[in-house]
């Protein structure tokens, strides 16, 4: 995950999410 | 608001999923090219791997809202994105170029045609989506078969790294599910319709392949400036 740590923050993190 | 179905279904699960994909749908991205620059190869490749990087994010939030993808593992929903990003990047720029004749619409504002594909050195790389293009043409892809076969080629990505094999299949079999029911009622007329669209489906691996080594060989020119995100997920497919 250290060489990802992009991708695994957004999977976490709901504020990503579009609103629906 | 979901689209109503085009006809009374059976009001099983599976065409629920449809509807709600069609939901989950991201807002369309602009790809706002700089006007105070003069086109370039370096311009166009900049304006691409910066809306590409937006897109990923998206991509990301767009994920989360599959029915199943959520309840897997966090390590698998990173293995299945880190192999399909490019091949969902690539169905959106094919969707969007349907009713367009040889010219890949990556963003509203953001038409490439053969000239400037020329310019970008993407003349190759623009052609095979223009290939992946006219078979969804011939097809006549329609939203909802096209927001399906996006949420397939993600739980379909042969990740080589999946730690719950049977949770991902659960999550393919559900959704193959949901396009051989919306085809049943919507396309009746072709039995082998579903067939028809997953046998798109090796095209796209291989044109996404192609992109990948395309973008991955530029990231190492570093003429081009990329963004962390289209940076990891590179990486991470090489």
């Amino acid at each position: 995950t250290e060489r990802h740590k992009i991708l695994h923050k957004l999977l976490q993190d709901g504020s990503s999410s579009p609103d629906i | 608001l979901p689209q109503p179905m085009k006809k009374p279904c059976n009001g099983t699960l599976v065409n629920k999923i449809v509807s709600h994909l069609l939901v989950a749908e991201p807002e369309k991205i602009y790809a706002m090219p700089d006007p105070s620059i003069p086109d370039s190869d370096i311009k166009a490749l900049t304006t691409l791997c910066d809306l590409a990087d937006r897109e990923l994010v998206v991509i990301i939030g767009w994920a989360k809202h599959i029915p199943g993808f959520s309840t897997l593992s966090l390590g698998d929903q990173m293995s299945l994105l880190q192999s399909a990003w490019m091949e969902i990047l690539l169905l959106g720029v094919v969707f969007r170029s349907l009713h367009f004749d040889d010219e890949l619409v990556f963003a509203e504002d953001y038409v490439m045609d053969e000239e400037l594909s020329r310019l970008a050195g993407l003349l190759d790389l623009n052609s095979a989506i223009l290939q992946l293009v006219r078979k969804y043409k011939s097809l006549k892809l329609d939203k909802e078969e096209f927001v399906t076969l996006k949420a397939i080629a993600l739980a379909n990505s042969d990740s080589m790294h999946i730690e719950d094999s049977e949770a991902v299949q659960k999550l393919q079999d559900v959704l193959h599910e949901a396009l051989q029911d919306y085809e049943g009622n919507q396309h009746s007329e072709d039995v082998r319709r579903a067939g028809k669209l997953l046998m798109t489906l090796p095209l796209l691996r291989q044109t996404a392949t192609k992109a990948v080594q395309h973008f991955y060989s530029i990231k190492l020119e570093g003429k081009v400036p990329m963004h962390k995100l289209f940076l990891e997920m590179l990486e991470a497919k090489v």
